[in-house]
């Protein structure tokens, strides 16, 4: 479903190289669940943006579905993207101008769903991370953890096959991090693929297969039960 | 040294009242260590905002080292608050357009230091975060856990006597988080004060107080270690 050959990503930061990505290769099947680990800095996130269509390696390619992104016109990649993956970012990336059911509604737009039908479905992701008396605010009146369940809503209403998720509990207390861990595992017992980044040991075990960065490159994929 | 009387933040949204603060009374004495906990959205950055005299209560005072806050006109408060305060927001709310070591030297400004002083107190703030490679990089080309740490730089940088730290390691892999957290006590040890919003428990519990909020008041206020 989803695999990175020889991936890198480089930075040329006056004449240091930054390797944030570092020739990486790994291979995501349908349903799995697999979580990204590593210290900060160490590439997680430039990992989800590729895989996320939303940055493209320096080298190597990125293979989605069978298709080489990097070969993909602007109007397909669009297409894959928004049809086929909904995305947690870690720093939330909430539109400010619109309120909290409108940014929720906005990737359900590409789903072809008639307003009534967007409207339902952001009202029910919404209710999901207990934000129904939030719909109307806007991001800049919500509290920091408030923010990223409005991001993980936004990412889950569309129903996506793959789910990204960029360390979503982060801002949120242990039973809400716990509710949200909670439906992550419900959509993978549902068949849907799962890619979380997580700093935290105690939610990485949950997953099934973990692969660890190390300054952009790969130290560690194998199960998550493993010594 | 801090003293909330019967503070109060409210919000008018249409028609319902959010009480996002209601009736908190607590002190917090010089050299003490408080861990202030609860859910998300229950009011703890709504209170360290106040603490920061970055916000105002709609009722109620805030005394700051015998000074009430709110009697304060504009300069005093300025005063007051570079001098005395470091915070560390959970948003790290950098400045764009500034490189990281110019984003820690903003509040040395304020301090009286000269330009060599500041350049100085910046480059040492950062390599305690172990940040000394991307001195001139922009925000934005930073990993989120990189900002996180620029945060804290620039809010340890002038030694200041209080420490607010909203969530400071929420996004840091488990190993910088207990060096971020080391740093916190050992500033404690030399008679800082901290004031710490965490909603994970196993970092509250190295406080020395815990204050629990819920929907916005006082639900607990006593010994960390307390069953
Ligand atoms: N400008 C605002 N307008 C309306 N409501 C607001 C505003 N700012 C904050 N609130 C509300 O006040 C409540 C408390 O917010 P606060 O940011 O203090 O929570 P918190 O405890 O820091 O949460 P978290 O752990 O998620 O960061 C929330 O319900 C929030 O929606
Ligand atoms: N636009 C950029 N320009 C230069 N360097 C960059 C840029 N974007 C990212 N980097 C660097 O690439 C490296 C990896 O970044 P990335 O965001 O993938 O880390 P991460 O593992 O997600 O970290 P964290 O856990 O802190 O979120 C970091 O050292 C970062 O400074
Ligand atoms: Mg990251
Ligand atoms: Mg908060």
């Amino acid at each position: 479903l989803i695999a990175f050959n020889n991936v890198s990503k480089h930075y040329q930061m006056g004449d240091t190289l930054v390797k944030a990505a570092d020739d990486i290769s790994m291979e995501i099947n349908p349903g799995e669940f697999v979580a990204i680990v590593g210290r900060s800095g160490s590439g997680k996130s430039t990992c989800m943006n590729i895989i996320g269509c939303l940055d493209v390696p320096t080298s190597g390619e990125y293979i989605l579905k069978g298709e080489n992104v990097g070969a993909l016109n602007k109007n397909e990649l669009a297409e894959i993207r928004n049809k086929m993956l909904g995305f947690i970012f870690q720093q939330y990336n909430l539109l400010p101008k619109l309120t909290v059911l409108e940014n929720v509604e906005v990737p359900l737009m590409y789903a072809g769903l008639s307003k009534a039908d967007r409207r339902k479905k952001a009202i029910e992701a919404l209710d999901m991370v207990q934000l129904s008396d939030k719909l109307t605010n806007m991001p800049n009146q919500l509290s920091g953890g408030q923010q990223q369940r409005v991001s993980i809503a936004r990412a889950l209403a569309g129903d996506p096959a793959i789910i990204l998720a960029d360390e979503p509990t982060g801002a949120l207390d242990s039973k809400t991090s716990r509710d949200v861990l909670g439906l992550l595992q419900e959509l993978h017992k549902d068949g849907h693929t799962i890619v979380l980044i997580t700093h935290d040991n105690s939610i990485a075990v949950t997953a099934e297969r973990i692969i660890r960065l190390e300054d952009g490159y790969v130290i560690y994929d194998g199960p998550a039960d493993a010594p």
